[in-house]
């Protein structure tokens, strides 16, 4: 175990979906609510600890 | 660590001992309440520099890619876990992909003439690597010291048309995300002498100067030790001998190039590179 915990490696994971329903697009998944985003870091162990978006997409970054 | 949330596509990618693979399950679940469907789950990651402390389900690969099999859902049944080795025994690539194969994914992952590379660096520069210490008492936050990091590093010159979010944290360590239209680029840094590391990712065009994005990166962190994994929907071997060309006269050699390929077309080439001082 390195002394401050801290491993410098990452995991990387991309997800990617579909739906029919064009109510749902342009945002998608964006429209995840924030209290949700939280609950899915949540069980992988990070907060969020400064965000910011555009047009495109939303980006956070994470604790850890 | 760093998460991006696109309308059809999420990208998370977290260091330490994170439990990364938790995330999918509740991700679905709330996809799922949007009307949408998973339909392709993509995994990577380097080897470890402390295996032994990373929890379940990340204790080792074949504990991922058995927690993966059970978690996704059996209609991404094209599936494929590699381990893609370097010269080095110690710095393998590891790679996981499912799919299902009823969706054109030429739109998604990956177009033709798009890439994602994903840069994995060890024994930074010692003296580069000290800029991403806070200093004693500096009154910053975490966003304004990570600002005063990516100027005084030179951060903001890779891709100087990118909005960036950064971010420094106490006493050491740097996070930022770049956005540039629809496209992303992530920085992580631990600068800590014995384990330092930084990696690089971002989503690029064969058309765009990846020459001077890479050679930013190296300069700025001046690695012993250097990985370079790219993924796309065609191969393109001009490409890699002009990534590989990029590094060169910044010191660097390239030691080691597999490529492997994965369902719905994706491309994976590993290149491991080492100082020639070494």
């Amino acid at each position: 175990m390195a002394v401050s915990g801290f491993e410098g490696f990452e995991k990387r994971l991309e997800l990617h979906f579909f739906g029919d329903d064009p109510e749902t697009f342009p945002l998608g998944l964006r429209k995840i609510d924030f209290e949700s985003i939280q609950q899915v870091l949540e069980a992988v162990q990070c907060t969020v600890v400064s965000a910011v978006g555009n047009s495109y997409f939303d980006a956070y970054v994470l604790s850890e | 660590s760093s998460l991006f949330v696109y309308p059809t596509k999420i990208i998370i990618k977290t260091c330490g001992t994170t439990q990364l693979l938790k995330s999918i399950d509740p991700m679905i679940h709330f996809a799922h309440h949007l009307g949408l469907t998973l339909c392709s789950c993509r995994y990577t990651r380097g080897s470890f520099i402390f295996p032994k402390s990373q929890p379940f389900p990340h204790s080792s690969f074949k504990d991922e890619v058995t927690y993966l099999e059970d978690t996704i859902p059996s209609n991404l049944c094209y599936r494929k876990a590699s381990i893609m080795p370097s010269k080095s025994s110690s710095h393998s690539w590891h790679v996981f992909t499912a799919n299902d194969g009823s969706h054109n994914h030429s739109h998604m992952p990956y177009d033709n003439d798009i890439f994602t590379i994903e840069i994995c660096m060890t024994e930074l520069d010692p003296i580069l690597a000290r800029k991403f210490f806070r200093r004693d008492g500096d009154g910053k936050t975490g966003d304004s010291a990570g600002k005063e990091m990516t100027e005084l590093t030179g951060i903001n010159e890779i891709n100087p048309n990118a909005l960036i979010c950064d971010f420094a944290f106490d006493p050491c360590g740097y996070s930022m995300n770049g956005m540039d239209g629809d496209w992303y680029s992530t920085i992580h840094v631990t600068p800590e002498d014995g384990f330092s590391y930084a990696s690089f990712e971002c989503v690029g065009s064969i058309n765009d100067d990846i020459v001077h994005a890479l050679r930013k990166v190296v300069q700025i962190f001046r690695p012993g030790t250097m990985s370079i994994s790219t993924t796309w929907n065609e191969y393109n071997n001009e490409m890699l001998t002009k990534m590989a060309k990029a590094v060169e006269p910044l010191g660097l050699k390239c030691r080691s190039c597999v490529m492997d390929q994965f369902p719905a077309e994706a491309n994976v080439v590993f290149q491991t590179f080492t100082a020639r001082r070494k």
